[in-house]
């Protein structure tokens, strides 16, 4: 794997921040996200892909009180495709819907979803090679987060408690001389020299104006808050020829 | 040498007006003075635990005001957590292990 990976620097890769609201549905914006950067990467096609859908069309019905990213996988499945975000727009009232995905002609669509191991060198291999996964990780820290690298203890945020979506999109190292510079409303008001961190990016879906202009970063090598636990992904590909197979007499 | 520890965090009056600028900055209003004062009294103890966090964090990340600072923490991860994976599904990371395909 690369030294440093970031889909971001990919044009027309990952789609603008969104903003969940009052809709508990990290699980369907970390799912349509990672659909849309393979279909970039996989076809060149940049596609907005409907969230409402996911959350109108999942199999319990209650998208907006939380959800299961494989649950949003199945739904695209069952649903063969979603539909455009344009087409098929989000409410964001917390309220779902009738499922309409009848009614909306599909723009992208997955074969398949996986787990990956839960392992980081793993996962940064398939984030440098096939594109962003979506991770659950423990949300908590991310209440007070305006910027940097969070390393957490599993004191300070428990990994085995993950309760929050959000979509992997690079990895990278923090220069030796970076942070530790105050700002008005953080608590931090010196400079201290640091060695440089592995970090893992991620994109949340509480807006643009959130932590690092809707992205946060994680500490990588210390499954911080639990990153390791479901790294999961849709499989979006083209697809092979198919293989003949002959028939004994 | 480093501050850590040394700042006391906002007095009353500072407190107020930090207050009244999250607030405007991220358009807050409540209902009536009890609940303005509930409200208040969350964000004080939310910063309080910014600073325990920038003291406890072994990164660069930097922990203080945010758009969810005057939510406690159990109304934050009720908001925009996540169902808790694992719990509700049984999901576990067998998968391929002997037990799999046994229930």
């Amino acid at each position: 794997q690369p030294p440093t990976c970031d889909w971001r620097n990919k044009p027309n890769t990952i789609s603008p921040v969104r903003n969940q609201r009052h809709c508990n549905c990290c699980w369907a914006m970390a799912a349509a996200g990672n659909i849309e950067a393979l279909w970039a990467i996989k076809f060149n096609r940049s596609v907005e892909v409907s969230v409402q859908q996911l959350l109108d069309c999942d199999r319990c019905g209650n998208g907006c009180k939380g959800g299961f990213v494989w649950d949003a996988f199945l739904t695209v499945l069952k649903n063969r495709g979603l539909a455009s975000e344009t087409d098929y727009p989000f409410d964001g009232s917390g309220k779902t819907h009738r499922c309409l995905a009848e009614k909306h002609k599909k723009v992208a669509w997955i074969q398949d979803f996986i787990m990956l191991q839960a392992c980081e060198q793993s996962i940064a291999r398939h984030l440098a090679t096939q594109g962003p996964i979506t991770v659950t990780i423990n949300v908590k820290l991310l209440q007070q987060y305006q910027k940097g690298v969070i390393k957490a203890t599993p004191t300070t945020c428990d990994p085995r408690h993950v309760d929050h979506s959000v979509l992997l999109v690079g990895f990278g190292k923090t220069k030796s001389v970076e942070g530790r510079q105050g700002k008005a409303a953080s608590f931090r008001s010196y400079t201290r020299p640091r060695r440089s961190m592995a970090y893992w990016t991620l994109k949340n879906s509480w807006g643009p104006h959130w932590g690092e202009e809707g992205y946060f970063r994680l500490h990588r090598g210390s499954n911080t808050c639990g990153i390791t636990k479901y790294p999961v992904t849709a499989i979006v590909d083209i697809p092979k020829k198919k293989q003949q197979v002959s028939c004994p007499p | 040498g480093s501050l850590r520890g040394q700042d006391p965090g906002p007095q009353p009056q500072e407190l107020k007006e930090v207050f009244r600028l999250f607030q405007m900055q991220y358009n807050r209003s409540y209902p009536n003075p009890a609940e303005h004062a509930r409200r208040l009294d969350i964000f004080a103890q939310n910063l309080a635990k910014a600073q325990r966090l920038q003291e406890e964090d072994l990164g660069t990340a930097e922990f203080g005001v945010t758009q969810f600072s005057d939510l406690t923490e159990e109304e934050f991860v009720q908001l925009y957590g996540s169902r808790v994976a694992g719990e509700a599904l049984g999901v576990s990371r067998k998968v391929g292990s002997e037990e799999w395909g046994e229930s």
